[in-house]
């Protein structure tokens, strides 16, 4: 377990509790897209099917755990619970369009043709194009909640984190994981667009704001 | 991570 790796766990948890923070004392979900809560419910159910059968510590398994439930918990809050303050004029991306890729890269790319790794890898590439209904839903509306900006920056600091963790991981260790980097590298270019405007807007204390 | 080993990464 390396530093960052840590810290970008932390920066996954804080991501995950500040957007079920922000719908539940706001009960709304307004400005959160819920297609991207959909998928990532997805990638967590996809990568952690080895929850039950290989133990790798308690921290691996609480971390599992919390990611699953958490996941669960905001789309039930967004589609069920404040299912009125859903905004699905705004979250019209075609979900379809990265899970089919991701599912079709998974049986190609994968570290073996078995139902877990192909599930595994699946998960990792879904993981990267997630984000994407988000993304797409802060330019439609033209504007995101400061602490709507700040979740995702948390949620793209995350992965940031785990790059460093794979530099370091392949200095120190010598062996990377070339399907999760990759992704990873992928995950993280898509939320370039979304880190400029965060420094250069809501760090100065003004709202998000796409600038038509 | 290895493929058999399981991925020891979240």
């Amino acid at each position: 377990m390396t530093l960052f790796r840590l810290a970008g766990d932390l920066s996954h948890v804080l991501a995950i509790l500040l957007l079920l923070y922000k719908i539940w004392t706001t009960k709304s979900a307004a400005g959160i897209s819920g297609k991207t809560q959909l998928m990532f419910c997805m990638v967590y159910v996809t990568r952690y099917l080895d929850l039950f059968t290989s133990f790798i510590s308690v921290y691996n398994s609480t971390m599992k755990v919390l990611f699953i439930s958490a996941s669960v918990a905001t789309v039930y809050l967004i589609y069920f619970k404040f299912k009125a303050t859903y905004d699905g004029n705004h979250d019209t991306f075609r979900m379809e369009f990265v899970i089919v890729p991701a599912l079709i890269l998974a049986l190609i790319w994968n570290y073996a043709f078995t139902f877990f790794e192909i599930s595994w890898a699946f998960s990792i590439f879904l993981e990267a194009v997630a984000i994407l209904p988000q993304l797409f839903m802060v330019t439609k509306t033209g504007e995101a909640e400061n602490i709507t900006s700040h979740y995702l920056f948390a949620l793209g600091s995350y992965r940031a984190l785990y790059i460093l963790n794979w530099i370091d991981r392949y200095y120190f260790e010598g062996h990377w994981d070339p399907i999760a980097v990759t992704a990873g590298i992928v995950q993280t270019v898509l939320y370039g667009d979304f880190f400029y405007l965060y420094f250069t807007r809501v760090i100065k204390g003004r709202k998000l704001q796409v600038l038509p | 991570f290895s493929g058999h080993g399981g991925h020891d990464e979240l």
